[in-house]
């Protein structure tokens, strides 16, 4: 794949599978074959997409099983999460496990939605991925869980580690009237000046999307806040 | 404790947190001396309710060193999490082991703040607890999250486990001018007909509570609607 992008946080609800999913819908559209791997036991990337979030997926993928990719739109593929990824064989596989298991794709991109706590899938996703969305919200909460995630990052880049080497911070569920969300890019700025932001407006139209389990290209107007920010998104990636 | 609450979801970001510090700071201004036991790796409890998210906290009750809870206001201790919450020798306890360290404690009322993913955590709560309060928000990955706890408590009831025997669920962050909040209720009730359900309005006071590091009783006027509802819902504990 010329595209591996993780999408990551620690903390809990900050939007991390809306943006792989509206991320994954965007370039998609673009005409671009995209796999959305779902590494999170609650499976909502996949279904939020609309697939089946039961069928094989990610688990079965690391435990050499071959599952088929479940297609949901031209151009879209989705590998489902579930419970068999908290399971003790897949914990004790290697870091590296999910990087060699997705060799065997040929999409042009491979987007990897990461759950809340679970470290260890989440390091699946970080080795796998050439890059990197941190997404965090205006609370101190998340950008404490964004801080971790930076700091697991930098230090497996220090030590020649194999995974991503480049990330943003994307901005969540902005909305500027909200006290704390205008202050989120300044406190970003102050304590992670070289690392790039990116924004992401609040827009009802990418919660309905995964409620409605339509990718949000086809189921919000073009230009509405979501996905012309989610095209900003999409177009940091592909000038990386 | 004559009172032993577990606030738990699954899903991230719903409000576990925030209800969490909100009804531990209600009962303490009550008069009641409170113990929130923090169960998440983050530590946001601790550090919301202003106390040091680092030091000694459930991690080591749980390996049996005794660790001394934090006071951060009158009335009110935190045990923090962190961590050391994800060791292999934390997750090798039984499910019990929390049920069995708080016994020590004298509290009127303790706590217990579940963390998105890392089931044993969780499970520790659930077995500590009397009651459970599942924080729910209006999107169906919140409600799938739900479901999946009320399965649990469920069958752990069934099969005469251990652990807590009533639950409600809290509807989180509802604001009635969003579409997807006002089909909340009445879907819940249609999916969990026999269980209780409590409303915490969305009310930025309650946020700027955690972001301040301050109990929210003290940090936010008395008749705001996040202080009017967490008292509904310890009502609703203190009537069990
Ligand atoms: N930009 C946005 N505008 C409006 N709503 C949003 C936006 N991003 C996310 N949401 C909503 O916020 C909630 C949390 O989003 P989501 O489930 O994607 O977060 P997450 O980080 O993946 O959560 P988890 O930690 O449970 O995996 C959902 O209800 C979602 O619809
Ligand atoms: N009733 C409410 N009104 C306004 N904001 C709220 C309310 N409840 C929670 N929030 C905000 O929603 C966000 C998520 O809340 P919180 O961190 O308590 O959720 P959580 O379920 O504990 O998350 P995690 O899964 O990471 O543990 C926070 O920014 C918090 O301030
Ligand atoms: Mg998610
Ligand atoms: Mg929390």
């Amino acid at each position: 794949a010329s595209m591996k992008v993780a999408v990551a946080a620690g903390k809990g609800g900050v939007g991390k599978t809306t943006v792989a999913c509206g991320i994954a819908s965007v370039l998609a559209a673009q005409g671009n074959p995209v796999l959305l791997v779902d590494l999170d036991p609650q499976s909502n990337a996949a279904w939020g997409l609309g697939a089946d979030p039961t069928q094989p997926g990610t688990a079965e993928l690391l435990l050499g099983d071959n599952p088929v990719p479940i297609q949901i739109a031209e151009n879209l593929w989705v590998l489902p999460g579930g419970p068999g990824l908290k399971g003790h064989e897949v914990m004790r596989l290697d870091p590296e496990a999910l990087a060699d298991a997705i060799a065997a794709f040929d999409h042009a991109a491979v987007i990897f939605d990461c759950p809340p706590g679970w470290d260890h899938l989440e390091r699946f996703g970080l080795v796998a991925a050439e890059v990197v969305l941190i997404v965090v919200d205006a609370h101190p909460f998340a950008i404490q869980g964004a801080a971790r995630v930076v700091e697991t990052l930098s230090a497996r880049r220090q030590k020649k580690r194999q995974g991503a080497q480049r990330w943003a911070l994307v901005m969540s569920r902005v909305d500027l009237r909200r006290a704390l969300d205008k202050d989120l890019e300044s406190a970003l700025a102050a304590m992670f000046p070289d690392i790039d932001r990116l924004l992401i407006r609040q827009d009802v139209a990418l919660s309905l999307a995964t409620t409605e389990r339509v990718p949000v290209v086809k189921a919000a107007p073009q230009n509405c806040r979501g996905i012309v920010d989610l095209q900003e998104v999409v177009g940091w990636l592909q000038n990386g």
